[in-house]
């Protein structure tokens, strides 16, 4: 099974 | 003192039709050299951009950079009080807590202004790292459409896998399997209709059906689509708007733990 990864987990905050 | 013209006042309709059942509030970024919005959805699974450069508007003042937070369903209830042909300037004072649409017929002969309320929003632009894609597909528009409808039925992910031979797009669920595959097109007659892909190297990933739908509310944008992709990296679905800039997509994949 596969997991919905977060957004977060690939661009940066600044 | 902020104040944009566009005489194809449809474009702006069709940008907030195609962000708004994926965010609820963003803030307008405007300057000198155009308007921005960056906003996750609420469940920070994918992020939307949209850029109008400044020189794609009829006329473009904006005397400081301002923030303008908006409620973007206030804002697409107002802007479908605008006709296709309306010409749409939306202005702002400096430091207003309001902004104003007005919708001009093309003749001149029916005028409407609304006012809305602006909002103090968190701002959190997210820095999006410059990526070499492995595989950048362009189709047309209605096609991506049709095929994300068409596979949302058998299940709640796609997988779209790109080769040299094209592009598979598939989907599983109680009811079965559906796979369709799309190959590079040989020769068209209109661009618009070409299928090409730039493939570095081969490369699948699994998507959510969810927001992918959510995105081809901009197919009415644009003619054609493009999909970047590279292995374990949010997919990008990019619509032009017009010759005066984009909305960008980015959805995070789903991922073996």
């Amino acid at each position: 099974t596969k997991r919905q990864k977060n957004i977060l987990s690939f661009f940066q905050k600044p | 003192m902020f104040e944009a013209r566009l005489v194809q006042g449809n474009l702006l309709k069709k940008v907030l039709e195609s962000l708004k059942d994926l965010l609820t509030e963003a803030s307008w970024d405007c300057a000198d050299t155009g308007i921005q919005l960056q906003a996750m959805d609420n469940s920070h699974v994918s992020l939307v951009s949209v850029q109008l450069r400044a020189d794609g508007f009829d006329k473009f003042r904006c005397d400081r950079q301002l923030s303008m937070g908006m409620n973007l369903t206030s804002m697409s209830k107002i802007l479908r009080c605008a006709a296709n042909d309306d010409i749409i300037t939306i202005k702002a004072q400096d430091q207003a807590d309001n902004v104003t649409f007005v919708f001009e017929s093309p003749n001149q002969e029916k005028v409407a202004d609304y006012e809305m309320k602006l909002m103090n929003l968190d701002q959190e632009h997210l820095g999006i790292p410059e990526t070499d894609y492995a595989a950048v597909i362009k189709l047309p528009a209605a096609e991506f459409q049709r095929i994300i409808k068409d596979l949302s039925q058998f299940g709640e992910s796609v997988v779209i896998s790109c080769t040299k031979e094209g592009v598979k797009f598939s989907a599983a669920g109680d009811i079965g399997v559906g796979n369709i595959k799309l190959a590079q097109t040989a020769s068209v007659d209109k661009e618009e209709e070409a299928v090409t892909i730039e493939m570095q190297e081969p490369v699948t990933l699994t998507f959510a059906c969810r927001y992918l739908n959510m995105f081809t509310k901009a197919t009415c944008l644009a003619p054609q689509v493009t999909l970047s992709m590279s292995p374990e990296v949010p997919l990008v679905v990019e619509y032009k708007i017009g010759d005066m800039g984009h909305v960008r997509y980015y959805l995070a994949p789903k991922i073996e733990d």
